[in-house]
């Protein structure tokens, strides 16, 4: 499964409609100092699901709502929509590619039809969205469908993105790895685990 | 899944030997369970030698060796638990340009399971994208994506 | 010392103000104590707005906006009490080259009555040195110092 | 008063004898990750009198001698000097200089002779030392004389070099400053004033 499309709009400093595409591979982003590169990896985690305001540098979460700059008043919403492609249709077994090994498959059970383990696979283009209103309410979305969250987060955990702990490391963090305590490391392989 | 973890610690830390070697071009790294007679609670200690350094506390090695030694140990974990996709925000900021090369190669190596999403001010790094995005805030507050296609 | 210290305080407020509209070219920036009505105690709040931006909590600015509001009041504490000399290790770091040409002006208007000792991997901020030191590990473990005398 | 020249001789990684002139203006430090510029840093912190291992990266003060590396064994000592010029005279009063405000002199004492407020001074050069042993024996030492910490610390607070905290950015420290407790900011300002 990989990463296809995002959407941003009225998220931190966008506030007009913002849209990236990912290929396969390497994807950079560059620019000044200041100008939005790590508001769009804070997009991309607050769709998957963030919960807290503090992992995406705000105090509450209103923070994330684009709040106006010299020329522009603040929007009354965020919305951020990625779109996957290939993932696995919920409920059915994860294709075993070369090379990736998906170690939480019941070993017990062994790959069926096709070479290379390959299961006979259904998989979809999915998008998720999520949108936060100054009034403070907000949706999850699942192919433009308003859903729970937690509808989300099965959708995430059954294509393999569940585990966001070392799939993300956000600007300036990457020193705490060795000056984390002992327990937090084991817990870094437990997630993994 | 007591026997998920050691299964995961004992691939983690082989990968991680790995991983290490690769990006320092020698020396030798580990994880060691700090309470060997406690397997289920123990936390983790990292052991990192760079090439022809003596072994010490991790603390005194210096901040490109650190980064290189945790990155090592991310692609180590991730390696055993791939993710779709990896977001790395600007984590060559305390690299040279030697090591910005083991980095960018280790890179390339992965890329193939996994769409890589990359913040970055170095030019190295930005040479070996698929695909640019600029960012730009021309309009005061107000960032703008420009996409520059590659290859 | 309670006056000592509102002295220090509206002396540091005011460079502050002023270093951060250099370094930012432009914006507004000050301290402020959290409780007006208990001074002696009362931690102080930094408030930082980059021009054309609505002023918000300063954790939310960037990476190089932070290093560079963190320069801008360490600078303004030195211009009320200089130190004789200012160690810097690598803190352009996170910076884009545009703002590494700003510090770098600011370091050399200050450099006359302080000497600055710094830490960098940037060509730019090497440019401004009168003095450049290599060190080296030719020899793994063993570090050597090389002096390349400038201007 | 300026830094003039620094020794260093079995601190960290530098097991043979090392040595840095300061002149005027910018003195920058460069080379690859790992080959020792911190650790420069590290020593003029040291020689300045840091009690702190932790601050220098180690978990006992030991970790500041050289360890050895694959060539080479151990040292059984770390020694570092620091030459200081134009030090002002313990005990006198420390010159005005034009622009150099300094606001811990007594405003009710007047400028004596000479223009611009400056005083008649003596100054002198003075080195200050410091030993390690791996037996844990350490001394200080003023122009080669051993001395306790105190009288190493008396000199650097009446040459003003006393107040460290904001002489000194440490790597990756700059964020800190942003990140630190209200309180923890005031300590900066007091330390100043
Ligand atoms: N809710 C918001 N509304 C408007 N602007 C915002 C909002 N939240 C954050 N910003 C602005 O976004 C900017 C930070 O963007 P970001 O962190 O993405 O920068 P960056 O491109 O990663 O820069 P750097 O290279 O310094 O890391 C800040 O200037 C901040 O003021
Ligand atoms: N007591 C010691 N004996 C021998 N080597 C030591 C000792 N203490 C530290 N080192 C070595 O010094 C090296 C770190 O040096 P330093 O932190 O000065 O690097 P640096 O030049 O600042 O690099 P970077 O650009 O990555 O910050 C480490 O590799 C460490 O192993
Ligand atoms: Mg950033
Ligand atoms: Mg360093």
């Amino acid at each position: 499964m990989r990463l296809s499309r995002l959407h941003i709009n009225g998220f931190k400093s966008f506030p007009d409609r913002a849209e990236l595409s990912f290929d396969d591979g390497v994807t950079a982003i560059v620019g000044p100092n200041g100008c939005g590169k790590s508001n769009v990896v804070d997009a991309i985690t607050w769709v998957l699901g963030e919960q807290s305001a503090k992992s995406l540098r705000g105090e509450r979460m209103e923070d994330i709502i684009f709040n106006g700059s010299d020329a522009r008043k603040p929007t009354q919403s965020a919305e951020v929509r990625l779109r996957l492609a290939n993932v696995a249709q919920v409920g059915m077994t994860v294709p075993v590619e070369p090379g990736l090994e998906i170690v939480d498959l019941d070993p017990a059970v062994p790959p069926a039809e096709g070479e290379n383990g390959q299961l006979p696979l259904v998989t979809r283009d999915v998008e998720i969205g999520r949108r936060l209103y100054r009034s403070g309410e907000s949706e999850y979305l699942i192919d433009g469908e308003v859903c729970r969250l937690r509808d989300v987060h099965d959708l995430l955990m059954d294509s393999g993105l569940g585990v966001k702990a070392y799939a993300v490391i956000e600007q300036g963090k990457i020193g705490q790895i060795l000056s984390s305590r002992p327990a937090e490391r084991r817990s870094l392989i437990e997630e993994a685990a | 899944t007591r026997e998920r973890f050691a299964e995961a610690f004992a691939q983690i830390n082989a990968n991680f030997e790995v991983t290490f070697t690769t990006l320092f071009g020698g020396g030798k790294a580990g994880l060691v369970l700090i309470d060997q007679e406690n397997q289920v609670e123990s936390g983790i200690d990292i052991i990192a030698q760079p090439p022809g350094k003596r072994l010490q506390n991790v603390q005194l090695l210096s901040g490109g060796e650190k980064a290189m030694t945790a990155m090592a140990l991310m692609f180590a974990i991730f390696k055993f638990r791939p993710s779709p996709f990896c977001l790395l925000d600007e984590i060559d900021a305390p690299l040279d340009d030697a090591n910005i090369g083991r980095f960018v190669e280790m890179l390339q190596g992965m890329q193939s399971h996994t769409q890589f999403i990359l913040i970055t001010h170095n030019r190295k790094t930005m040479e070996i994208a698929d695909r640019l995005y600029g960012v730009t805030m021309e309009e005061p507050g107000v960032s703008k994506l420009i996409s520059v296609q590659m290859n």
